[in-house]
């Protein structure tokens, strides 16, 4: 178990690593030595919770996005957003 | 065009609108579906519901807690006359992205914080287009569970811009059987589903004892969350606990949200069923402009996600302490029903919350609350000032499916400015 303990904290703390786009040296620095213990055991203790988590949020399947045109108001005063109103 | 939403029949007699806020550079689209007051929307409030999970969308709260109908087993409305738009105009919000009808091209958000900034810019929009809900009415942000760490970040987020900057106010917010001070509450859990919390235990002494054991390890893990506020910290926090402290009752086959009953299907309710159907028809989706092909209540990968795994343990309750010390009035309320956040938890830490009254809220005595609606002795309250901690009987995680006329009351009566 602690043999499989260690590939599983690491898998688990890789996915993380690559999650956030962390080098591995970055990492290192940012997770103590207690920390990565841890995830280690929490990999042993809970595999099946620390294999379902989800590193990306995966899209919503099949998108029919209507256009502007369809909706009666298309607010966009507010820089990055814009509102549709039906 | 697409067709009015009223074409339902969810509340035929008031004006309602539906779409989208798109977040362009981020691929972020989400839905809202507003319905005005069946009083008199030209004065009474706004009220924003948000649902939590998180990954759950506020549709539910719509369909199967407080909206304007529910669905029943012909998958077609049945009118709700405790809806709270009986005195407020209401607007249900979907987020994060991919929860609901909401939905992102690329990878979704993956904490709360992020999502803040969308939703400031979406109130910013909606009362730039429709000032006539912002000429003096006040405004309202309340939702449940989840919602416990959203509304306090949200909130923030629009009390950091100046009033001069913004098309509405903030009037005041009110967080429902929500999770909002995890090394306080998970201390709760225990206690509710050992006999402590108003019913009998659920669980044999010995599953208890076992709880009480593995405690010290999650509260330890959580305060190192608390300090470091980092993913590495957070994550192992939130699955040990949750394991720990939630896995026993959840093995006896208990709804989770309320202690009396059975957990019956996906999300322990078998009505919820009805909706997820019928917000996945056809015809439904084009009169409201849905852009997804699929609709669920819970979106399950979201509840998962590894950020917000880590997010789940992070101290909001601090964002609480500066909205009250900025004087915005906050309700917390709890059904007395409910486990996975129950009322123990949410009285704990509203009674030992840091702010500038602390200790004279603290020192007020609980009373009863008396519903305006039913003239019912309906459950306990304390409140100092700006602040309200409110035990609703008989209510589990979703207060309004429990005990509509309650609810409607609490709500009508808070928004009037019945604070205490």
């Amino acid at each position: 178990a602690s043999l499989q303990n260690v590939f599983q904290a690491n898998t688990l703390l890789d996915k993380a690593r690559n999650a956030l786009g962390l080098s591995e040296q970055q990492l290192l620095d940012s997770v103590p030595k207690s920390i990565q213990k841890v995830w280690g055991e929490m990999g042993m203790l809970f595999p099946k919770e620390t294999a379902e988590l989800e590193f990306i949020t995966k899209p919503k399947s099949k998108i029919n996005s209507k256009p502007d045109s369809q909706w009666d108001f298309v607010v966009q005063e507010h820089p990055e957003h814009k509102l549709r109103v039906n | 065009k697409i067709k009015d939403p009223k074409v339902l029949g969810i509340d035929p007699g008031v004006k309602q609108y539906t779409g989208y806020l798109d977040v362009e550079e981020e691929d972020k689209h989400f839905f809202y579906w507003f319905f005005e007051s069946r009083n008199d929307p030209k004065n009474d409030p706004v009220i924003l519901w948000l649902n939590g999970g998180p990954g759950c969308s506020s549709l539910t709260g719509l369909f199967f807690e407080l909206g304007p109908s529910s669905i029943g087993p012909e998958i077609k409305p049945i009118y709700n006359p405790h809806s709270w738009n009986s005195n407020a105009s209401v607007i249900f919000l979907d987020q994060p992205v991919n929860v609901g009808y909401s939905y992102s091209g690329s990878g979704g958000v993956s904490n709360t914080v992020a999502a803040g900034k969308d939703v400031y810019a979406f109130l910013q929009l909606f009362f730039k287009q429709f000032p006539e809900y912002a000429s003096g009415q006040e405004f309202h942000i309340a939702g449940e569970s989840y919602a416990g760490h959203y509304i306090p970040v949200f909130a923030t987020e629009i009390l950091s811009h100046p009033q001069e900057e913004r098309s509405f106010n903030l009037t005041s917010v009110l967080i429902g059987n929500g999770l909002t001070d995890p090394l306080t509450q998970y201390s709760y859990y225990e206690p509710m589903a050992c006999g402590e919390g108003g019913e009998p235990s659920v669980l044999e002494p010995e599953e208890c004892e076992g709880m009480l054991d593995t405690l010290p390890r999650c509260l330890s893990l959580i305060e190192s969350c608390y300090e470091s506020e980092s993913v590495w910290t957070c994550v192992p926090a939130s699955i040990y606990c949750n394991n720990a402290q939630m896995g026993p009752y959840q093995k006896t086959g208990k709804n989770v949200y309320d202690i009396r009953k059975e957990c019956q299907g996906e999300l322990c309710y078998a009505e919820m069923k009805y909706m997820d159907e019928y917000l996945n028809l056809d015809v439904v989706k084009q009169a409201v402009g849905a852009e997804v092909d699929n609709y669920e209540s819970c979106n399950f990968n979201i509840n998962r996600n590894f950020l917000l795994a880590g997010d789940w343990m992070k101290p909001y309750h601090k964002a609480v302490t500066n909205l009250l010390n900025q004087g915005l009035p906050v309700l917390i309320y709890a059904g007395d029903k409910d486990f996975i956040c129950n009322w123990l938890g949410n009285e704990a830490w509203s009674n030992v919350l840091p702010w500038k009254h602390a200790e004279k809220f603290q020192d007020q005595p609980v009373k009863n609350w008396i519903s305006s609606t039913t003239g019912d002795k309906a459950g306990k309250v304390k409140n100092y000032e700006n602040f309200t901690f409110l035990r609703i009987y008989g209510g589990g995680h979703m207060v309004p499916f429990d005990q509509p006329e309650n609810a409607l009351a609490m709500v009508n009566d808070w928004v009037k400015g019945s604070y205490n």
